[in-house]
């Protein structure tokens, strides 16, 4: 995955995603494609969560998924969540939850609870940083206001860091793939490296959906395991999905 | 610069929005609504999308019985006992979804947990 939060000369905050999965579940030799990936595809759902008729959040779901990897509360804030890979992982949180040790919660039932109960940036920002959770996870964050926008690095257990954008240092975006921002990603899956080219060479005067987007369909940034790129700009509650397809030669991951 | 080797990267691209280039499309949008009984809430989605997901999963399956056809019945066996002490509504709406598509309940869960297993 690669989540982009950016905010504009004029201190407007765009956020944005590509979804990646299915790495290792099948190769389609015919297609050259994984085959998760490609089942996945037409699963690719916006969805509106209303109360009392009116949109609460939105979100991009894959239709059977009931938690949330991308979302958006119009007006308040928007999220993302990264996979993390850690040997401390998953299926360890999983395991002592099986087995009775129930206070972590569930890493994309967390987002949709934030997106439920949390009523400002920073509400979200201390329920995704505090809360024990099953799985390390990145959680990408951006709000309404001019720099609001962070990761979150989390274990299992506590917040391992924040990062969080300071546009008035020149720090105008953040930008999160699967590997902690503090240390280099590796050579045979660096995302991050063209993603902050590219998104240094719009520059924060033209950042906006088009110039995000096109950052977001450069190779490797786009890749065989992406499934959907998402545009969110939470004070005009716009949610843009597109399913994406990326054209030989396509690098695997 | 381009690099036409492993991994392959290009220059950046510009005036792809919302060009179809690498895009096959946009998704359609459902309406969740929360008023509505937990269990029922997803039917509308599922009236549409439930044959992918059925798809999806037993691709997975089929994937899971390369390995050993053992784990499948084992998806069977024990991730329903799991579902009754999830937190609401999500318990609800797992076995909603699995009412409404036909789909074991368990099998539902699997492709729930996928993202949190996947970190290792």
């Amino acid at each position: 995955c690669t989540s982009i939060v950016a905010q504009d000369v004029g201190g407007t905050l765009y956020h944005a995603r590509n979804l990646d999965f299915g790495l290792f579940m099948g190769w389609d030799t015919k297609n050259h494609t994984w085959l998760i990936a490609e089942y996945l595809h037409p699963l690719v759902v916006n969805l509106d969560f209303t109360r009392n008729g009116t949109t609460v959040y939105k979100t991009v779901n894959f239709a059977g998924y009931i938690g949330v990897l991308t979302g958006m509360k119009p007006g308040v804030f928007s999220l993302t969540l990264n996979e993390r890979f850690n040997v401390n992982g998953g299926y360890i949180g999983l395991i002592e939850w099986i087995l009775g040790y129930r206070k972590a919660h569930w890493t994309s039932f967390l987002t949709r609870d934030a997106l439920e109960k949390s009523n400002s940036y920073e509400e979200a920002v201390d329920m995704l940083s505090n809360t024990e959770i099953l799985a390390p996870v990145y959680y990408i964050v951006g709000g309404s206001k001019p720099g609001q926008g962070a990761i979150i690095t989390r274990d299992r257990q506590s917040l391992t860091n924040m990062y969080s954008m300071a546009p008035d240092k020149g720090m105008w975006y953040v930008l999160e793939t699967n590997y902690d921002n503090w240390t280099d990603p590796p050579f045979f899956d660096d995302r991050r490296t063209p993603g902050k080219k590219c998104l240094s060479g719009v520059g924060n005067k033209k950042v906006d959906f088009q110039t995000i987007y096109d950052v977001l369909s450069t190779k490797p940034v786009l890749n065989q395991l992406t499934t959907y790129t998402a545009l969110m700009q939470v004070n005009k509650g716009t949610l843009e999905t597109y399913i994406r397809h990326c054209p030989h030669p396509c690098w695997a991951w | 610069t381009c690099q036409d080797v492993p991994p392959y990267t290009e220059d950046c691209q510009h005036g792809m929005y919302p060009s179809k280039a690498r895009s096959t499309g946009v998704p359609p949008t459902f309406k969740i609504n929360l008023d509505l009984d937990p269990q029922i809430r997803w039917n509308e989605v599922m009236k549409h999308k439930g044959a992918n997901v059925k798809a999806m999963i037993d691709q997975v399956k089929k994937l899971i019985s390369d390995v050993s056809p053992q784990l499948v019945d084992l998806v069977n066996k024990y991730l329903p006992e799991i579902i009754e002490k999830l937190p609401a509504p999500y318990d609800a709406e797992i076995l909603g979804i699995s009412k409404a598509t036909g789909i074991e309940d368990g099998e539902i869960l699997l492709f729930n947990i996928f993202y949190e297993v996947f970190t290792m």
